[in-house]
């Protein structure tokens, strides 16, 4: 793999990583309402 | 509950904690410092990628052990619920205060009429967002849905306390109570495809007769009945609901004739079921029949 394509797939994984961390904070969100609902 | 997941949250200043790489570049040769400067940043390139595959492999591990929790500890509150409140008490006392359901609480699409507050809102939409992001929508819901409700009155024997209706469908009693206004219990039963059929039913013996069991619907059955013939797989608490309706009009005999019909029906499935389940009765069915065939072929 050159230089351009590790760029590349970084972005990639990166722009990946970063949905799945805005979703782990909403279910985590939701998870802790839930939670406190149930006290 | 624990809101302990265990686990260890990825950590953001993982890059920071990663030991910068010596290069050492030759001053006296331009050619040599060009190619090691290039090699260096394929190399961090490589090692940037690394970092970021294994965050992304804890975050998808996190983010797992998360959802597994929600939904566990969903479920756990559906169970409360249902033990808490069983029934369909709200809609015999309108006055009384609805008990607030996580699909309000959670902003879930429920078909109710949708609370204004920005925070069910803000809730609404990252559950949307979740549910597109994740692809791992469960039937949450269902159980929330506004349901129909239908009455019948059964005439019973005054000797039986069992409380039971027969209406060509197989229930599950979970509860039972006494409320102020009735000195007969009330028993509150789940269609036996519970959780993915939402019906409901409630039985009472009527306060003002005794003689008559006051059998109350609420939902819609989302499959055909024990017995097939009774067709509309939607018809609300079974067909036989309309025929138990007509009883309110007097015709007991007719009646007991169907529940009669519908018990024979009931047993006959039952033990068809109890039969097909059993191995070795299927192993000794299958004998039976290789040795017909065989027989016929002799002859």
């Amino acid at each position: 793999q050159n230089a351009s394509e590790l760029r590349e797939e970084l972005n990639r994984v990166n722009s990946e990583n970063k949905k799945l961390t805005e979703m782990l904070a909403t279910v985590w969100e939701n998870y802790h309402a839930l939670h406190h609902h149930l006290e | 509950i624990s809101l302990n997941l265990n686990i260890n949250a990825f950590d953001r200043s993982f890059p920071a904690k990663l030991p910068e790489e010596e290069v050492k570049v030759s001053t006296s040769a331009g050619v040599e410092r060009k190619w090691l400067v290039k090699e260096k940043s394929a190399s961090e390139l490589r090692e940037e990628l690394n970092r970021v595959y294994s965050e992304n492999k804890k975050i998808k591990e996190t983010l797992e052990t998360v959802c597994e929790k929600y939904y566990a500890l969903h479920h756990h509150l559906e169970k409360l619920q249902s033990r808490k409140s069983p029934g369909i008490d709200h809609i015999e006392q309108p006055t009384k205060k609805r008990k607030q359901d996580p699909a309000d609480f959670l902003g879930f699409p429920n078909g109710k009429t949708e609370n204004s507050s920005s925070n069910q809102d803000h809730h609404h939409q990252q559950y949307e967002q979740k549910n597109q992001l994740l692809s791992c929508k469960r039937p949450i819901t269902d159980s929330f849905n506004k349901a129909k409700v239908s009455t019948v009155y059964v005439p019973a024997d005054s000797s039986d306390t069992s409380l039971t209706v027969k209406d060509g469908y197989q229930w599950r009693k979970y509860g039972q109570k006494v409320t102020r206004d009735n000195p007969s219990p009330r028993a509150y039963f789940r269609c036996s495809f519970a959780p993915s059929c939402p019906v409901k039913k409630k039985v009472q013996r009527s306060a003002e007769d005794p003689s008559i069991l006051v059998a109350t619907y609420e939902g819609t059955h989302n499959h055909l009945g024990p017995n097939a013939s009774e067709g509309d797989a939607t018809s609300q608490g079974g067909s036989s609901t309309v025929t138990l309706d007509m009883v309110h009009g007097g015709q007991r005999l007719a009646l007991e004739k169907n529940e009669r019909g519908t018990m024979q029906e009931v047993l006959v499935q039952q033990m068809a079921s109890s039969l097909t389940n059993d191995s070795n009765f299927t192993a000794a069915l299958a004998a039976a029949i290789t040795g017909r065939l065989m027989e016929q072929s002799r002859t």
